[in-house]
């Protein structure tokens, strides 16, 4: 392990360790999604406002009930490992929380006070129950919901130290998981990386374009199938959406001549697709087969995609992993993702060479000697192999 | 006393509206 400063063994870290407190309460603050460390001071401080005012209120109702000696306070363990952080009833050693280290945003401490602040899951669809916007914010910017738990202990300054070197035990974890040696790289400096790419958005522009999205209008015979084949967009893309990836000779699809291979299929008959899981969208386009009338709306695109990755230096790694010439993982944030590189995309060209019958290894040979402007072309890996006949269509 | 905020380094690295319920 790279020495981490903080007041626990990073071994220890990893298996967990515990420490005493009471439990206060929670409550939950809509946020930005990357505030400034002055907000974040305002948040806790709101958050250990609003749990001491619940305290006092709970207080006053068990005087009124006459239970003096009934406690308002809960004796729990905090388990601190650098997977997850729960909060265990100290008695009954029943988990009351718990929740994955990288969900937790940030920690603060204050006198005998923590304050442990973690996003809360939005569903895919984005509904408006878990994001907001604050009227009068500035261009509307999304807020997200945070649920804040607050202690109180002898310890809060060690119990704060101790998170914060969970969170850098599991951060150095996560570079080396993505090729990047922490002892290599300073985390300021792969950040000046990042913030030197730009943000390839030739997608964004493409989706911006009304001309590229049509609403289509299909003709088709009750009982028949649209006869398409579409695949995920792949994680990582801008809109995350299912892709046509080949249509069936004679059928509904191909008859209307207004789709191409490439084509993003947004909603179909008013359901929008986006954001929903591939065997969902299969299923809602299953569902047309007793239609004689179906709406599409699609964003015209290319089948293949086009990535452009700025690095500077060998020693920045590119923030993605291939196996047999296909994208199985992406480093959130990195500049591979900046670039436009989406999982589970096959890589048909890198630097104008044709890779699509080169070995993994000269591959990824390729790749890791490569500097400055990296462009390759991709294209979903499902996709690619319909179209060289490696897979058999089943069209729906 | 004195406030003090530790962020998590993942934080930027997480999808807008990943979490936990």
């Amino acid at each position: 392990f790279v020495a981490v400063p903080g007041p626990c063994e990073p071994e220890d870290l990893i298996d967990g360790i515990i420490f005493a407190a009471n439990y206060l309460g929670s409550t939950q603050l809509l946020s930005e999604r990357n505030p400034s460390k002055n907000i974040r001071m305002m948040q806790a401080q709101e958050a250990v406002s609003r749990v001491k005012r619940m305290q006092k209120a709970a207080k006053i109702k068990k005087k009124a009930n006459s239970e003096v000696d009934a406690p308002t306070l809960t004796e729990v363990d905090l388990f601190i490992s650098t997977q997850r952080i729960k909060v265990l009833n100290a008695d009954t050693q029943e988990a009351m929380l718990d929740h994955a280290l990288r969900t937790i945003s940030y920690i603060a401490d204050i006198g005998s006070i923590v304050v442990l602040m973690a996003r809360r899951r939005m569903p895919r669809a984005a509904s408006q129950d878990c994001i907001e916007t604050t009227p009068g914010a500035p261009d509307g910017r999304k807020q997200y919901k945070m649920v804040c738990h607050v202690f109180e202990s002898e310890d809060a300054q060690l119990i704060a130290q101790s998170i914060g070197q969970a969170f850098s035990v599991a951060y150095q974890e996560f570079l080396r998981a993505n090729g990047i040696n922490p002892e290599d790289l300073s985390q300021k400096e792969y950040s000046d990386v990042i913030s030197t790419q730009e943000m390839y958005n030739d997608d964004l522009v493409h989706f911006s374009k009304s001309e590229n999205c049509k609403e289509l209008q299909l003709e088709k015979h009750k009982g028949e199938i649209l006869g398409v084949v579409v695949v995920e967009s792949g994680w990582g893309s801008i809109l995350p959406t299912v892709i046509l990836a080949n249509m069936m000779n004679g059928g509904p699809a191909a008859r209307s001549g207004k789709l191409s291979i490439g084509d993003q299929i947004t909603s179909v008959n008013g359901t929008s697709l986006v954001g929903l899981p591939l065997a969902t969208c299969q299923s809602i386009i299953k569902g047309l087969k007793q239609q004689t009338q179906v709406k599409l709306n699609i964003v015209s695109c290319p089948p293949v995609t086009t990535v452009l990755i700025k690095r500077p230096d060998l020693k920045y790694q590119l923030g993605f992993s291939v196996q047999n010439g296909i994208i199985c993982s992406l480093m959130r944030g990195g500049i591979a993702e900046r670039g436009g590189v989406r999982v589970g995309h096959r890589i048909i060209e890198i630097n104008g060479q044709s890779v699509v019958a080169t070995a993994h290894e000269k591959i990824v040979q390729a790749l890791s000697s490569s500097v400055g402007e990296i462009h390759m072309k991709t294209m979903p890996a499902a996709m690619f192999r319909l179209l060289t006949g490696q897979e058999t269509p089943l069209y729906i | 006393s004195a406030l003090t905020i530790t962020v998590n380094p993942m934080e930027k690295h997480e999808a807008p509206g990943r979490g936990e319920d």
